[in-house]
């Protein structure tokens, strides 16, 4: 299994059509790097991307630096998937 | 293995053996109402399975209901899943079912991508895609949302193999695709097409290719404003309803396109419950309640359906 310690969800609230561009931007200046989730739609709805611990550090730089408003949705992705893990195996028993 | 259907947790999340046991399970069980149809192969040779749901008659008109078509979105299987459990428990309880399985079919596709669920599950928890390859082409997997042939390769997809939204090298290229498009334009009467997925709490109908609105935009938004109301009650959760254009993004080459440029008005696609805090990741303590819900604007479209014959 593919391990996702550190990784992060980002949750980026655009507040116009300029900064969702510069989130279409990431995506190529980044590529493979992060994974939209919720991808750049329109101002009122969030964008959630998947950032590896490696390129965290480099977003967020980026988001701070363009004024993105974020939040840190999921804080760690592998420790929800241990848990999924777990409750599956739980439930097999 | 389980060998009925008595010990499966409809709360739990499942491996692709575990639900095709299940599979097996519910068929032979309910054998008065259920029966399994094996629609194709996927690109590593993995069987495609529908559940037909039928109380007689010949190519009766048909409701058809698929999920899991991005592997990673667990909770659209287990989605699927419970709602199967549902029609057999509530046929001959639930009046609005009943005259709906009387007179129509139900078709439902659980695992509409079974090489990448595996692969969730095998090796990489966040796979997206299919898994198929050609030569030359260093990266696996189209997007099976981009694949359908209405307004192929426009604005929304992507032509990069390596990007989670490839649309795949030419329309229905992917037999997961190409089989449901074989299985619905035989049948020639489906009158509605409910595809699933997770999540941004929302439920939309055509076009995500144009922002022209199609000709039934009128009934279809109030259609889905009666879903998205039946849902609200269940647990409260709020969705935003619309085209996949203009409540969400363009998204070219995705399966209610083609279903309503195929003749099949009644043509959504749910986005499924957005708790702000999981993602597609839903715990599975939120499967039976995300599936309550859903249940209820399925059941609202279902027998709109039924009461509007086209």
């Amino acid at each position: 299994q593919m391990n996702f310690t550190g990784d992060q969800v980002l949750r980026v609230l655009a507040k116009n059509d300029k900064q969702l561009s510069l989130l279409r931007d990431l995506e190529g200046l980044k590529p493979l790097k992060v994974d939209f989730w919720r991808g750049p739609a329109r101002p009122s709805l969030p964008v959630d991307m998947r950032v590896p611990y490696s390129e965290l550090k480099d977003v967020k730089e980026y988001l701070e630096s363009h004024g993105l408003a974020y939040s840190i949705m999921i804080k760690d992705i592998q420790v929800l998937l241990d848990q999924e893990r777990e409750a599956m195996a739980k439930s097999r028993r | 293995l389980e060998r009925s259907t008595s010990s499966f947790s409809y709360s739990s999340y499942h491996t692709l053996e575990e639900i095709y046991s299940w599979i097996d399970s519910f068929v032979t069980e309910h054998a008065n109402i259920v029966s399994k149809i094996q629609i194709g192969q996927s690109f590593e040779n993995r069987s495609i399975l529908v559940l037909k749901f039928s109380t007689g008659g010949f190519q009766r008109q048909a409701i058809w209901i698929d999920t899991g078509i991005h592997s990673r979105e667990w909770i659209t299987h287990a989605t699927g899943i419970w709602t199967a459990d549902k029609i057999v428990s509530e046929y001959g309880k639930d009046c609005i079912l009943t005259n709906i399985l009387d007179t129509m079919d139900i078709f439902l596709e659980i695992v509409s991508n079974p090489d990448g669920f595996a692969f969730t599950h095998s090796m990489n928890r966040l796979w997206r895609k299919n898994k198929s390859s050609r030569p030359g082409v260093a990266c696996i997997g189209v997007d099976l949302n981009r694949n359908w042939k209405s307004g192929f390769g426009g604005n929304g997809s992507n032509d990069n193999p390596c990007s989670e939204t490839y649309h795949g090298p030419y329309p229905h290229s992917e037999p997961e695709v190409s089989a449901i498009v074989k299985f619905i334009t035989d049948h020639r009467n489906i009158k509605a097409l409910i595809s699933i997925h997770s999540y941004s709490q929302m439920l939309m109908y055509p076009y995500g290719y144009s922002l022209e609105p199609v000709s039934s935009k009128e009934e279809l938004c109030n259609l889905s404003k009666s879903a998205a109301q039946a849902l609200y009650k269940v647990h409260g959760m709020q969705y935003t309803y619309g085209s996949i254009s203009t409540t969400l993004y363009m998204a070219s080459g995705v399966t209610v396109d083609w279903a309503y440029d195929s003749g099949i008005k009644y043509s959504f696609s749910f986005e499924l419950r957005d708790t702000g805090q999981y993602g597609f990741l839903l715990p599975a303590t939120q499967i039976i309640p995300t599936a309550q819900e859903t249940w209820m604007a399925i059941r609202t479209i279902m027998i709109h359906t039924l009461n509007h014959p086209y």
